[in-house]
């Protein structure tokens, strides 16, 4: 599964695998 | 990071830290990926922080457990503080794991952030902190962390360490 995260609206992705 | 590294760990320790059907606090759920995960691994999730984060942090948890999770994690506004009894009444709440990740750093809130870890913790109940140690303030952390609670060191590499806390 892949989990996108945005550290601030609609900035800086993180994406993480789990 | 520290998040990163509890995600990792929940994930391939899940006979030491069991998640399905359980009831999760998370304390400074930030950008919600602690959250994310534990619901993934099956918890009943409350993810708490400040106010003015929870827009994003809402909008990353739904994205990402919207149909994926028998249990919708919720998002709750929580300050850290030592009169948490009126605002969350020890009555009224019971939970399996309270999880905290990347929570210290350099900020005046360290001794509201430990009395809102004690006021979680009942018996029956684990605290999970994942955090880089390295400042002599997070090294005080620490101690006072070991001080309130029954403690096990999880994990470790390196500066990042993942501690485990229950009632004395």
């Amino acid at each position: 599964t892949l989990i996108w995260i945005y550290h601030y609206a609609g900035q800086d992705i993180v994406i993480y695998e789990s | 990071p520290a998040a990163l590294a509890l995600c990792s760990f929940l994930e391939n320790h899940r006979e030491k830290v069991n998640l399905q059907g359980k009831k999760v606090l998370e304390l400074g759920a930030g950008t919600g990926l602690v959250t994310i995960v534990a619901s993934l691994l099956g918890a009943s999730v409350t993810a708490t922080d400040l106010p003015e984060v929870l827009s994003n942090l809402r909008a990353n948890v739904m994205r990402n457990t919207r149909g994926r999770c028998r249990q919708m994690p919720q998002v709750a506004a929580l300050s850290w503080s030592y009169n948490l009894e009126s605002t969350h009444p020890s009555s009224a709440h019971q939970y399996d794991y309270v999880l905290a990740a990347d929570v210290v750093y350099h900020h005046d809130f360290l001794d509201e952030l430990l009395a809102t870890m004690k006021h979680f913790c009942k018996p029956g109940t684990a605290v999970i902190w994942a955090n880089k140690v390295r400042l002599e303030s997070d090294l005080t952390f620490t101690e006072n962390f070991k001080k309130a609670f029954h403690t096990s060191l999880l994990y470790e590499d390196e500066d990042m360490k993942i501690f485990q806390g229950t009632c004395r």
